[in-house]
C-alpha cells in the first residue's frame, strides 16, 4: 500500500 | 484544494517567473545563489520520480513539469548562457553542496515512513528542501546590492512555505487522518530560516529603503 505521504502536494 | 494550498502553489509559480524573467529578460543572474539553484533541481529530480507512474491530477503534474524544467533551466541558464553567467558572482557563492546534501540524505536513510528507494527519495527531497535556501541567504547576506527582483524572489519563496503551513493546519482541521509529521517538521524548519529575512523585507518595504541584511 502506499504510505501516508502527502503524495498530491507538491 | 484549498485556497491556502492554491495561494502557496501560485506564489511559488510566481518566484519561479520573477528569477526567468530576471534571467531570461535582463540576462542577468545577479546575487542568486547557483548552489540553491543546483539543491533545488534536485530536490524536485528526487521528489517526482513517479510523476509519469502516480497519477494525482492534471494540475499537479502540470506543476510538477514547470518546476523540474524550470529548475533544470535556470542551473543552465547561469552554468552555461553566456550572457547570464558573467554576472554570476562566483566568489561569494561559496557554500559547499555537500555540507547540505550529505546530512539530508543520511537523515532520509534513518528517518521515513518506509525503506522504499521512492519512499526514501520523497524524504531527501523534503529534508533538501528545507535547507536549500541557505547558499541564497548566505550569498544575500554578502551581498551589499540587493536587487529588487532578487528581493521579490527570496521574499516569495518564503511565503510560499507560509501559505503550505496554513494549508497544514486547514487540512489538519478538515481531513480525518492527516498526520505528517516529516512534513510539517522540515516545512516549519524551512518557513523559519526565512525568519530573518521576512524581517528585514518589512522594515525596508515600510521605510522605504533599499533593502539589505546586516553582516
Amino acid at each position: 500500500a502506499e504510505p501516508s505521504v502527502v503524495k498530491d502536494e507538491l | 484544494m484549498n485556497i491556502f494550498r492554491l495561494a502557496g502553489d501560485m506564489t511559488h509559480l510566481a518566484s519561479v517567473l520573477v528569477l526567468l524573467l530576471k534571467i531570461h529578460t535582463i540576462k542577468s543572474c545577479a546575487g542568486i545563489s547557483l548552489k540553491t539553484q543546483e539543491l533545488y533541481a534536485l530536490v524536485f529530480a528526487s521528489r517526482y520520480l513517479d510523476i509519469f507512474t502516480h497519477y494525482v491530477s492534471f494540475y499537479n503534474t502540470v506543476m510538477k513539469l514547470i518546476f523540474l524544467g524550470s529548475a533544470f533551466s535556470i542551473v543552465w541558464y547561469i552554468r552555461r548562457h553566456k550572457l547570464v553567467r558573467r554576472s554570476y558572482d562566483k566568489d561569494h557563492d561559496t557554500f559547499r553542496h555537500y555540507f547540505i546534501v550529505l546530512p539530508c540524505l543520511i537523515l532520509a536513510l534513518l528517518i521515513h515512513e518506509k525503506f522504499t528507494f521512492r519512499v526514501v527519495m520523497w524524504t531527501f527531497s523534503l529534508y533538501l528542501e528545507a535547507v536549500a535556501i541557505l547558499p541564497q541567504l548566505v550569498l544575500l547576506q554578502r551581498t551589499r546590492n540587493i536587487d529588487n527582483l532578487t528581493g521579490q524572489y527570496v521574499f516569495l519563496l518564503g511565503a510560499y512555505r507560509a501559505l503550505y503551513i496554513l494549508n497544514w493546519v486547514y487540512r489538519y482541521f478538515t481531513e480525518p487522518h492527516y498526520v505528517h509529521w516529516i512534513t510539517w517538521i522540515s516545512g516549519l524548519i524551512q518557513t523559519l530560516l526565512y525568519a530573518d529575512f521576512f524581517y528585514y523585507y518589512f522594515q525596508s518595504w515600510k521605510n522605504n529603503v533599499k533593502l539589505e541584511l546586516p553582516a
